[in-house]
């Protein structure tokens, strides 16, 4: 799950993405 | 008085501050479950504060002047702010009860976390300090902006640039401010000072995590 990686992974997905839901 | 263009931007950082909401599942989700055991609170509160930085993310892409910043550099205001955006939007949470009635509730489950209260009374501490200052969601809106543009991070090439960004939102803030309490002029200083104790909450944040995986 996203809460296993490092909070700069899952800025750089986020930045990357869009988790808008 | 603010500007038009000041007003548009105040606008534009407002919708996308209500909308970038904690999502109400993950709240209800909060109080449905049973009472968890530490080991399943440590997953939920990690799962909320992945969920945060995501929604801190959404948010921070709509700041007016962030997407032309060098990618690298995003990276580095993102990081160096994530935990103090996420303590200050915690603040608001429980100030401002969006929780309804499950602020109690999550304040029990943060007890309960396995985190020591070496580091959890500063934070309800914290929380109770910026209560008093008795914000309204512009100003929460908005000084998470100036946190997030904050020119002295870590690793950040193009400091101009995100100073001058700072200053736009600084301004706003400071007219919000006037005209929200306009019995006490120091507020806006008062709002200024919160962000260095937010910075300790950074400093202590990989302890604090640390000694809770320990635990």
């Amino acid at each position: 799950p996203a809460s296993n990686l490092g909070l700069e992974d899952i800025i750089r997905k986020a930045l990357m993405g869009n988790f808008d839901d | 008085e603010l500007t038009q263009e000041q007003m548009n931007l105040l606008q534009y950082v407002m919708d996308s501050h209500v909308k970038n909401r904690l999502p109400q599942s993950l709240a209800t989700r909060l109080i449905l479950q049973e009472d968890m055991g530490s080991d399943d609170n440590f997953v939920f509160l990690t799962e909320m504060a992945t969920r945060h930085v995501q929604i801190l993310v959404e948010f921070t892409k709509k700041l007016p002047g962030f997407q032309t910043l060098d990618h690298e550099d995003q990276i580095a205001l993102l990081k160096g702010s994530a935990v103090e955006a996420m303590f200050l939007r915690s603040a608001e949470l429980f100030n401002r009860k969006l929780l309804e009635r499950h602020t109690d509730v999550l304040e029990e489950r943060i007890r309960k976390s396995g985190i020591s209260h070496d580091y959890i009374n500063p934070m309800f501490h914290f929380y109770k300090s910026v209560g008093e200052l008795k914000m309204v969601e512009e100003e929460y809106a908005l000084l998470t902006a100036v946190v997030i543009l904050t020119p002295d991070r870590q690793y950040l090439k193009d400091k101009e640039s995100v100073e001058k960004l700072q200053e736009t939102f600084l301004h706003i803030l400071e007219k919000i401010c006037k005209r929200c309490h306009p019995d006490n002029p120091q507020h806006f200083a008062r709002l200024l000072g919160r962000l260095t104790e937010l910075r300790t909450f950074s400093h202590h944040h990989a302890d604090m995590l640390m000694s809770w995986r320990v635990n």
